[in-house]
């Protein structure tokens, strides 16, 4: 508010002074020798005196770009976009290109410290301005100055030069921080531009590739989670409209890229994932979980007579970046828990499990999900550590009779389908590569089913014939789940 | 159904889905072979 | 049985619904991942040519940007001393060149147009450039088919190879046409 009289002024004139001589012929594409004289322009306006004035010279320039790009879009008089998108990128490139200078050569050579509090300010002004835009022009809203400011700076600013390489950890910590203010559910208007943002070829390489010591993988499984619950309420329905459509098959690509390139990063972060994606989101869920580490050799499913239980594999546990037991709330029901693991008592805490995971009575929103996620995987890891303090491995017979296998059993009986299906689900969540998670739930599962006391809770587990499966009723309830149920055996045998 | 903070959300998502990300947004000025997608015959090579 | 969707009832809705309605099964039985423009059997990584979340194909070599020393960057200085674009005077070389980099954009209808002029056709089944050997008489020919020996242009010795064969002419490409408000 209140800008100094003429500053808006002196900030239009030196922005298309700058804008001409990053156009120009004779500077060609670095501008370094143009840019030490602007910089002297800068000062005898008194631009950078203060750090106020800084930052207002950046908010200043920032809208005043972005306006620019408004006027050229909107104009109706040209009808050639393929004319006006270029004419927008030169004003936002050149503004782009000194930012960029103005961050390289902050402060000393060897000083980052200015360099990154002075990247952070203009991101952060921006982002300001984006969202502020965002929440005045609303339908009107446009991405593409944002968009394209926030990437060809992201290029400048990943260029090999030592100065910015020595920032460049700072320099992806403060785009992550960007980002995950401009997050979807903040800027529900950005989204498609967001996305492209984030899965950016050079951001992802930078993120997850090239960073050493898997230093950002957090700070992009951040970014997925915020792009995960973004989705989420709309992907609750079964028919999917347009936008949404186009913003989950771009959401599947990144995934699938992500997938094949570094699936450890899907395995790390697999938990945090899931607990976001709706239940109903069989497909995304599925490509998640079926990411392993590169270097593991996993055995053919379909070789005859292949022991499970004999593989390696088993008895390690797979890696988790989510500290699950500060999930489980309230402190109260936590501190039940262990003591109910510790002690298999009060029996009371069994018959009032189903009311701690109940949130309310509106179908579809019953429990809560996270919470069932963090118990069911707290449990079975305590499960885990349990039998193997006892000098066993997890089996069929040792997982029974334990206080952990209470709980899954009450649950299993005490919950209505809805219920049930979610702590199944949450169950299945765990089936992965082979680990000593993925053996424990199996057979916690194969247990359920042979300990179930109605067909009720057996038809929402489904499994192989020396169950004597193939007697049931829903089995045979229509040709088409026949057919289904035939076809998934006949490629197992 | 949604909510009223979603229902707003969709809004202006189907606002910008108009308007979507064009392939040149995020690439640098190209001078002389800008792109200038099109519809080709499917029996042309796709990639 | 379970009579909610959380049993197998709900099962067979969406074994159903596949058949009559895949929209309402996207998310469940799922998006055919093959389709969605991704090389999944790559044995190289796909992120440094991913053409983003909308794209239907990778990014094209001419996409992939690089940094290069400043002194490379001479666009600035020559830019107004090149000659403009014109298909009619570059060699069939370079035309595909331009067809078979340009996919999905005007300058791959453009480079086709201009090889159609020089009596190249495009064999939409093959997918390849054929055009008639000089001097070459035909083996046979009828209203549907004729036979003869051709130049095919093949891509990836990049030179024109004659072959016999037998060309049925349902299978050319007509002339390529140019949207009137695309430019090249």
């Amino acid at each position: 508010y209140e800008d100094p009289p003429g500053l808006v002024e002196k900030t239009d004139f030196l922005l298309r002074e700058w804008i001409n001589i990053y156009n120009s012929q004779h500077q060609g594409r670095d501008s370094t020798k143009a840019f030490s004289i602007f910089v002297h322009q800068m000062n005898v306006h008194g631009i950078l005196k203060t750090d106020d004035l800084i930052t207002r010279f950046f908010r200043l320039s920032t809208q005043l770009c972005v306006e620019t790009v408004y006027r050229a879009l909107l104009d109706k008089s040209n009808a050639n976009m393929t004319l006006i998108r270029p004419k927008c990128y030169h004003t936002l490139d050149a503004f782009v290109r000194l930012v960029s200078l103005l961050v390289k050569h902050s402060g000393d050579a060897n000083n980052t410290t200015t360099k990154i509090h002075l990247l952070n300010k203009v991101l952060g002004i921006v982002a300001g301005c984006l969202l502020q835009d965002h929440d005045t022009r609303t339908v009107d809203f446009q991405q593409m100055p944002y968009q394209r400011i926030f990437t060809m700076l992201f290029l400048e600013l990943n260029a090999p030069e030592p100065i910015l390489e020595a920032i460049n950890l700072h320099v992806l910590t403060a785009y992550c921080h960007t980002f995950h203010i401009l997050r979807p559910s903040k800027a529900a208007g950005f989204c498609y531009a967001w996305l492209e943002l984030i899965s950016h070829r050079v951001f992802i390489g930078r993120m997850l590739a090239t960073t050493p010591q898997q230093k950002c993988w957090s700070l992009y499984a951040q970014l997925l989670v915020d792009l995960f619950r973004y989705l989420a309420p709309f992907l609750r329905n079964a028919e999917l409209a347009k936008p949404v459509t186009m913003l989950y098959k771009g959401t599947l690509r990144v995934l699938l890229v992500l997938l094949h390139d570094f699936p450890e990063f899907l395995c790390d972060y697999y938990y945090g994932f899931c607990d976001v994606i709706p239940p109903n989101c069989i497909q995304m869920r599925n490509l998640i979980l079926s990411a392993f580490p590169r270097t593991m050799r996993l055995p053919d499913p379909f070789i005859p007579n292949l022991k499970v239980d004999m593989l390696p594999e088993i008895s390690y546990a797979p890696r988790i970046n989510t500290n699950i037991s500060l999930t489980i709330s309230p402190a109260q029901f936590k501190k039940d828990l262990d003591s109910y693991l510790k002690a298999r008592a009060p029996v009371t805490f069994l018959s009032e499990l189903r009311s701690n995971l109940q949130i309310s009575n509106e179908p579809g929103v019953r429990y809560n999900i996270s919470l069932m996620n963090a118990l069911v995987l707290y449990v079975g890891t305590q499960a885990i550590a349990y039998i193997r303090n006892k000098g066993l491995t997890p089996s069929m017979s040792t997982i029974a009779h334990s206080a952990h296998m209470d709980i899954f059993q009450n649950l299993t009986v005490d919950l209505d389908t809805e219920g049930r299906y979610l702590f199944f689900n949450a169950m299945a969540n765990q089936l992965r590569y082979p680990n000593s998670h993925t053996h424990y739930f199996s057979c916690t599962f194969l247990y359920l089913f042979a300990e179930a006391n109605t067909e009720v809770i057996q038809e929402q587990i489904t499994r192989n014939p020396t169950y004597k499966f193939w007697q049931h009723q829903f089995v045979h309830c229509a040709p088409e789940i026949e057919k289904l149920f035939e076809s998934v055996a006949r490629s197992c045998f | 159904p949604l909510q009223k903070e979603h229902q707003q959300q969709f809004q202006l998502m189907e606002a910008a889905y108009y308007h979507m990300p064009h392939p040149s947004d995020t690439e640098r000025i190209r001078t002389y072979l800008p792109r200038n997608p099109c519809n080709t015959p499917s029996y042309y090579i796709q990639a | 049985m379970v009579s909610d969707q959380f049993g197998v009832v709900g099962l067979l809705a969406f074994i159903r619904a596949a058949e009559s309605d895949p929209n309402l099964v996207s998310l469940a039985l799922g998006q055919d991942l093959t389709a969605l423009g991704l090389n999944l059997n790559s044995p190289e990584n796909l992120y440094p040519s991913f053409g983003g979340p909308w794209a239907d194909h990778p990014c094209r070599p001419q996409d992939v940007d690089f940094h290069v020393p400043p002194e490379y960057l001479i666009n600035h200085a020559i830019r107004d001393k090149l000659a403009a674009m014109k298909l009619s005077r570059y060699k069939d070389d370079l035309l595909f060149f331009m067809f078979y980099t340009s996919v999905g954009d005007v300058l791959q209808i453009a480079a086709a147009a201009e090889l159609y002029g020089r009596e190249w056709r495009y064999h939409m089944e093959e997918k390849v450039w054929i055009t008639q050997v000089p001097g070459m008489a035909h083996i046979e020919k009828t209203q549907t088919y004729e036979r003869g020996t051709y130049y095919f242009f093949d891509v990836q010795s990049w030179r024109k190879v004659a072959k016999e064969f037998h060309l049925d002419y349902s299978k050319l490409e007509g002339r390529p046409v140019l949207n009137s408000t695309s430019t090249v």
